[in-house]
């Protein structure tokens, strides 16, 4: 089979007559180069399994505050980041599916539902062979006990605080709250705000402008 | 939100996702990105039985057995090889061995099909109809192709804006897309490799969408509207 790779940076009310050449010519160039590095890693014989392409694919996307995810993810009522991120295989994976919510400190949401995959069938199937996430989750787990959490076992579905010291656990990078602000996120917050408060809309959307829905 | 879809050679799929939420949602609030079978689901199943008698796309296949074709003995990593480097999307491996006469009315062959999609917009119209999980259901039991069941569920008129009712258009809810792959594989008993077929599955009833994929003649794609 030949293989294939499509990405995507959200979707609603992007109207072409509110889009400047500009900003068309920035997303083009994100979403162009994002997909041509990913096919390019695909044919990386490290890289080659389609959970690797497309995990590398939305980390990318989450590193670019153009998209809502990451860096330059929208904000809640109360001002706060809260990402969600999922993965899911067609084949050969017990687990089948992950998701993680409510994550405030990870860089890379997408990472923490990869390990947790590749974690989950170290536990359903006993299969040890699972690449570097299990194998620095192990060391971190000896040498801090703080770290010694129940590994994510069969669960498909973890929030919050769990997910985040499981991500600690399996060595994936944290950051401070403030690098996922972008202003441009923050100014929409504050206009949907706004305009709820003057009964002008409601805060999570716009007929004028695309204000991102996740 | 963010989303990507990957499909090896070998016919596995990965879709991963990644988001910020809706914009102003109630902190704690959780959408449908993380949730299995709402935001995101890939599936791989099989059908046996004579695909002569299936859905549109298989119909080729029945033509595929008819043609004539000199019977070489590959092994089946080869001839995957060389199908992949012959033109798409129809693939014509004149290489690849007749099966048995015995084979020819398709009773041993097994079509195996896979889906993986990726939904973004409003999150919790996607998690009333658990919209992911529905393409591929749609897609495996009524027999249409996966981008059929994407227009389905995510096109104009499709489940998502009837989840939204009158409100559709006034408050973002129902509003909304998906991206995905779908990919068909076609053996006969002894595993030969006989067709197979990938596509690119996308659709949003909203204003845009911001994508990007690989054509099938291997050039980069970004497209933001319908009539990009």
């Amino acid at each position: 089979v030949k293989p294939r790779i499509i990405i995507h940076g959200g979707a609603g009310n992007i109207r072409r007559e509110s889009m400047t050449a500009d900003q068309y010519q920035q997303y083009r160039h994100s979403l162009l180069s994002i997909l041509i590095a990913s096919q390019i890693t695909s044919t990386d014989v490290y890289m080659r399994t389609p959970k690797e392409i497309a995990t590398y694919a939305v980390v990318k996307l989450e590193n670019d505050p153009l998209f809502n995810s990451g860096h330059g993810a929208v904000f809640t009522r109360d001002g706060i980041n809260e990402l969600e991120a999922s993965v899911m295989v067609s084949r050969g994976f017990a687990k089948r599916a992950v998701g993680v919510t409510g994550l405030r400190t990870i860089k890379n949401p997408i990472l923490l539902a990869k390990a947790m995959l590749e974690h989950g069938d170290r536990d359903l199937v006993g299969n040890t062979d699972l690449g570097w996430a299990a194998k620095v989750a192990l060391e971190n787990e000896a040498d801090d006990p703080e770290l010694d959490v129940p590994s994510a076992q069969g669960h498909t579905l973890i929030h919050g605080k769990t997910a985040e010291t499981l991500a600690k656990k399996y060595g994936l990078e944290t950051v401070d709250p403030s690098y996922l602000f972008t202003q441009k996120r923050w100014d929409e917050h504050v206009r949907g705000l706004e305009k709820e408060k003057q009964n002008r809309g409601n805060a999570t959307w716009s007929i004028d402008e695309y204000i991102p829905q996740g | 939100t963010c989303g990507a879809v990957a499909l090896d050679r070998n016919g596995v799929l990965c879709v991963a996702t990644s988001t910020g939420g809706i914009t102003n949602k109630l902190t704690g609030r959780i959408g449908d990105t993380p949730v299995v079978g709402a935001g995101f689901w890939a599936e791989e199943w099989s059908e046996k039985g004579d695909p002569s008698a299936s859905r549109a796309p298989w119909g080729r296949l029945t033509e595929y057995l008819e043609m004539p074709g000199p019977i070489v003995e590959l092994t089946s990593t080869l001839r995957n090889f060389l199908a992949d480097c012959l033109p798409t999307p129809f693939m014509y491996n004149p290489l690849a061995p007749r099966p048995h006469p015995s084979h020819a009315r398709g009773i041993d062959i097994e079509v195996i099909r896979s889906t993986a999609v990726s939904g973004t917009g409003n999150g919790d119209s996607f998690l009333r109809v658990a919209a992911a999980r529905s393409v591929a259901s749609i897609a495996r039991w009524a027999g249409v192709s996966a981008s059929d069941a994407v227009n389905r569920i995510a096109g104009r008129g499709g489940e998502l804006e009837k989840s939204a009712g009158s409100r559709w258009g006034k408050t973002g809810e129902g509003e909304g897309g998906m991206i995905g792959i779908e990919c068909v594989i076609a053996m006969n008993k002894l595993g030969t490799v006989l067709y197979s077929r990938s596509e690119i599955l996308q659709d949003h009833n909203c204003a845009g969408m911001f994508r990007a994929w690989i054509r099938d003649d291997g050039l980069a794609e970004m497209k933001i509207w319908h009539e990009d």
